[in-house]
């Protein structure tokens, strides 16, 4: 029998978004990419932290703030150190 | 567009008309709230203002094709400082790379906040819950304690007028047919080895004798299969994140990280409709000889607009090059090759301390591994600039490219 292995990362996807999605108007293809970081390592977190920080926050949290950025999470790939959020436009 | 969530730095990477930095101020208050990171801008954090204190922040972008069509605070470099300077009170630097003329490329840059030097957070934490937020005293943190992160390199490749051949690749249409063959393809061959499990082998009746008929595999039961299959193919062939994978496999972007080498690595791409392409990979370390993980798990992320008069990708990546995986210009040359450019820049963010061997030069100086890596010709192209920014603690070398 084949199990998964532990490091594999696992995916989950919003098909309630990823159904209906137009990009006719998605014409500007230079990004904006914001990189911000509340400690210099994974491992140096402060102690008033979660032990996982940020990975911590529910994906339904970031909902709101990406409302204000206009993107919508189509899927989340989940693994030990990093999530990786798919997104609309 | 893309997001990643570490422990302690979040990316946000955004497409089109969407206006990133106006997430800024619920980024930093979810930060405080939902992750206890220290903030120092109200009383509690019931108060909407509060936000964690950044230890440092990036902010980049290429410049705009059409930067009046742009939201926000987003139509001009100008108003993105501004915006962010009052946004994380000061601090920053902001800086333009490359020919002004050309496409050239911004970056803003904070300082690391050396109030933000906190102990080792306890491995023993049973779980997710957060702890009460604090405030920063006036006086700063602890003393330095945190071991700070290895390989901290972050390599991006934009590239802009893609071959049109190539760009077809990322048209839904295109890839509608892609599925569809592969798909008839898988089905074949589905068919053939049940066939072949059950005795029934190809040929003519003479030819196959006694094994000529074939029980089980008879015309209805074919159709049943069909019928089923074709509602299978019909998904398969519109469905974002089916198409999505199907061309990352096609167009060779899950061979960028071969599974051969990092064999936990996992693509999720999404096709849109009618075009254009997204992808995020997560790639955990390779193990060593001993089969144990030895270092982080790392990301790549992709994003293609393929329409002539505007087409462009971009591609980005921490994952260490060299070591025990594909050199830094191994993973440029592979990724120009899917999309054939008509010119493109790269850029590599280092952090200071990461080689150990810093290369001599004649004149007593030396050089960073970033440059190191940087000095490979990519085939078919001509180097047009080549700009090295040695900031404080990372080096950052620029370099664009236009096919000959």
């Amino acid at each position: 029998t084949f199990s998964p292995s532990s490091a594999t990362p696992h995916l989950t996807i919003n098909h309630e978004v990823a159904a209906d999605l137009d990009s006719s108007n998605a014409f500007e293809g230079p990004e904006k990419l914001l990189e911000v970081w509340f400690a210099p390592s994974a491992s140096s977190l402060p102690a008033a932290a979660t032990p996982h920080g940020l990975k911590c926050v529910p994906s339904d949290t970031w909902v709101a703030m990406l409302d204000m950025v206009n993107c919508k999470i189509l899927s989340v790939l989940e693994s030990d150190d990093v999530d990786a959020y798919l997104l609309s436009e | 567009s893309s997001m990643f969530v570490f422990p302690h730095k979040l990316i946000l990477k955004t497409c089109g008309t969407t206006t990133l930095l106006l997430g800024l101020q619920r980024l930093l208050h979810i930060a405080a709230v939902h992750a206890g990171f220290p903030f120092h801008n109200a009383k509690s954090l019931d108060d909407i203002r509060a936000a964690a204190t950044p230890y440092r922040v990036f902010y980049s972008r290429k410049n705009f094709l059409f930067p009046d069509k742009q939201k926000g605070p987003h139509r001009s470099w100008k108003q993105e400082v501004k915006y962010l300077d009052d946004t994380l009170e000061g601090g920053g630097s902001a800086y333009m790379v490359g020919k002004m003329n050309r496409d050239h490329w911004y970056l803003y840059i904070t300082s690391p906040n050396q109030t933000l030097t906190p102990p080792l957070t306890p491995d023993s934490e049973p779980n997710c819950q957060p702890t009460p937020a604090t405030t920063i005293s006036s006086n700063g943190g602890s003393s330095a304690g945190g071991s700070y992160s290895q390989n901290d390199e972050t390599l991006e490749i934009l590239m802009t007028d893609l071959d049109p051949e190539n760009a077809k690749q990322f048209f839904l249409s295109h890839a509608s047919a892609v599925a569809s063959d592969k798909l008839t393809v898988e089905a074949k061959n589905a068919r053939k080895n049940a066939q072949e499990s059950l005795g029934c082998l190809s040929g003519t009746p003479d030819e196959l004798g006694v094994f000529g008929h074939c029980e089980g595999i008879d015309d209805e039961s074919d159709n049943r299969v069909d019928g089923a299959k074709g509602t299978e193919i019909e998904e398969l062939t519109t469905e974002g994140h089916a198409l999505g994978s199907v061309i990352s496999e096609h167009c060779g972007l899950n061979d960028v990280y071969p599974t051969s080498v990092y064999p936990d690595a996992k693509v999720d791409a999404y096709l849109f409709s009618p075009c254009g392409f997204s992808a995020n990979g997560v790639i955990p370390a390779p193990p060593n000889a001993e089969g144990q993980k030895p270092g982080a798990t790392h990301y790549f992320t992709v994003h293609v607009t393929p329409e002539s008069g505007f087409s462009y990708a971009s591609f980005e990546t921490n994952v260490p090059g060299g070591q025990n995986g594909r050199t830094t210009a191994e993973i440029i040359e592979h990724v120009v090759n899917i999309f054939r450019p008509g010119r493109f820049s790269v850029t590599l963010f280092e952090a200071k301390g990461q080689s150990a061997n810093p290369y001599s030069l004649s004149d007593g100086t030396f050089k960073s591994l970033s440059m190191q890596r940087l000095v490979d010709p990519v085939r078919g192209y001509r180097r047009m600039d080549r700009i090295v920014h040695d900031f404080e603690d990372y080096d950052l070398v620029f370099r664009f490219y236009e096919r000959e």
